[in-house]
C-alpha cells in the first residue's frame, strides 16, 4: 500500500514526465526531478525504487517507462465513475475539465435543485434534478460524488447522497460533514492550503 | 511556527466552529471535533493547547473564543492581495467565490491573453490584458498570483509573472513550474488528492 504523501509526490513526478514527453525528452535523472520539486534526491530514488519497473540507465530513468509505471501503480486506468452534486460555478468548471479522464476520473452527470439548470449540458454531461440522484446512482453504478453545493445545503445534501448509496464524497464545501462509518469523505481544504502557503510570508 | 499539517487541521476545526455558531451552539468538546474528523482526541487537545487562549470549561471549549484564537494564530486578518492569471472556467469560479475574503485572501484583478475577456468584470474584479501584469503588480503592490492558464502556457506565463515581481504562485495547472530560489510555488494537486482518496477503493 502506497502512503498518501507518496501518492502526492508520484502524481507530481507524473506531471514532470508528461511535460518531458511533450518536449521530446527521453530520460530524466532523480536529481532533476528533486530539483524541480525542492525535495531530497534520495526521496525521489526511494519512491521510484518502490515501483515495479523503471528502466534505469547510466543517463537516468526512461521517461515513458517511468510514467507508465506510475500510472500502473496508482491505477490511472481504473475507471472511477463520479457524479457532481451542485452545478454552480465550481461544479461547472470541474465538469468542463477534460484532463480528469486521463487519471480515470469519469464525470457521468451533475445534479442540482435549481430547475433552471435541469437539462443543461456541461462538458457533454447532463444536469439532473437532485431528486433523480438515487435512481441514477443505481442505474449508472456510481458511489463517488463531488460535493459543490453552498455551505448551508452541504449536510442535508450529504444525508441525501448517503441514502442514495454514495460511499465516497470529495467535499469542496467549507463544512465538515457528519457521515456513517462506511462512508469516506475527503475535505478539499483549499483555504487551509492557501493559509499554509502564505503563513510564513 | 505552526506546521503545515497543524494549519490544515486548525482550518477544519474553524469550519466546525463556524457551523456551531450558525446553529447557536456555544461550547464544543475535543471528542466531538475528533469524531467529526476521524482523528485522535489527544491530537485535537494538543493543537488547541498550542493556541494562546481557549476558554476551557467543564463542558468543553468556548466556540467563539476558540474560533477567534484560530483566526488570530493563522493570521486570517492579514490581508493577502492576489491576482488570478488565466480568466477561464476555474479562474472565474475562484473570482466569484466570496468566502475567500473571510480568510484574508483578497482577489484584486484577473489577467488573460484573450482580448474577448478584457474589461469583463467577474465578482466585481476587472480582467486585464496579460501585458498589464507588471504595471498592475507594482501599482497594487501584489506579489501573490493564482495560476489558472492551460498547461501549455503555464511555464511561459510563470516566467512572465516572476519578471513582474510575483513571489508566490498558487499553481492549479498540472505542470511543475521551474522558478528562481526566491519564488515559492504551491502545487494544488487536485488529481493527486483524488487518487489518494480513491486508491484503496
Ligand atoms: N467557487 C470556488 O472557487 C470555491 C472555492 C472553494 C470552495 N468552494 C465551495 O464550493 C461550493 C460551491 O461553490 P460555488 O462557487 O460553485 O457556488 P454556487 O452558488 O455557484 O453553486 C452552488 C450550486 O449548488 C446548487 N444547490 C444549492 N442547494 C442545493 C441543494 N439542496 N441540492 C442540490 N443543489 C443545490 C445551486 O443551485 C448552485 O447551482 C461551496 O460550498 C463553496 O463554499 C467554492
Ligand atoms: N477546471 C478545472 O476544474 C480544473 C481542475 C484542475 C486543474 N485545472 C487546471 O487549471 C487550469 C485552468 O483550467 P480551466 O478549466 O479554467 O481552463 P480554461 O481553458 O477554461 O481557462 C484558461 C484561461 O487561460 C487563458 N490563457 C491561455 N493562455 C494564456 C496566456 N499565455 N496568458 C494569459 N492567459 C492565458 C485563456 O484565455 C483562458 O481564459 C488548467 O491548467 C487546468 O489544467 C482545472
Amino acid at each position: 500500500k502506497i502512503s498518501d504523501k507518496t501518492i502526492n509526490r508520484l502524481t507530481l513526478y507524473h506531471c514532470i514526465l508528461t511535460d518531458c514527453i511533450r518536449k521530446g525528452i527521453d530520460s530524466i535523472s532523480s536529481t532533476t526531478i528533486a530539483g524541480l520539486l525542492r525535495i531530497d534526491d534520495s526521496q525521489v530514488r526511494k519512491d521510484i525504487a518502490m515501483l515495479d519497473n523503471t528502466g534505469k540507465s547510466r543517463v537516468g530513468y526512461d521517461v515513458k517507462e517511468l510514467k507508465s509505471a506510475i500510472e500502473h501503480n496508482l491505477a490511472f486506468s481504473k475507471v472511477k465513475n463520479v457524479f457532481i452534486v451542485g452545478a454552480g460555478n465550481l461544479g461547472f468548471a470541474l465538469a468542463k475539465y477534460n484532463n480528469f479522464s486521463n487519471y480515470g476520473l469519469n464525470i457521468l452527470a451533475l445534479f442540482d435543485n435549481n430547475p433552471l439548470k435541469h437539462d443543461v449540458e456541461v462538458g457533454g454531461k447532463k444536469v439532473y434534478p437532485i431528486e433523480d440522484l438515487k435512481g441514477q446512482a443505481k442505474k449508472m453504478d456510481v458511489d463517488i460524488a463531488i460535493l459543490t453545493v453552498p455551505y448551508n445545503a452541504a449536510q442535508q445534501v450529504t444525508d441525501y447522497m448517503v441514502e442514495a448509496g454514495i460511499k465516497y464524497i470529495w467535499n469542496f464545501t467549507p463544512v465538515v460533514l457528519a457521515v456513517p462509518d462506511d462512508v469516506q469523505v475527503w475535505n478539499e481544504n483549499l483555504m487551509g492550503n492557501f493559509l499554509q502557503f502564505t503563513y510564513s510570508k
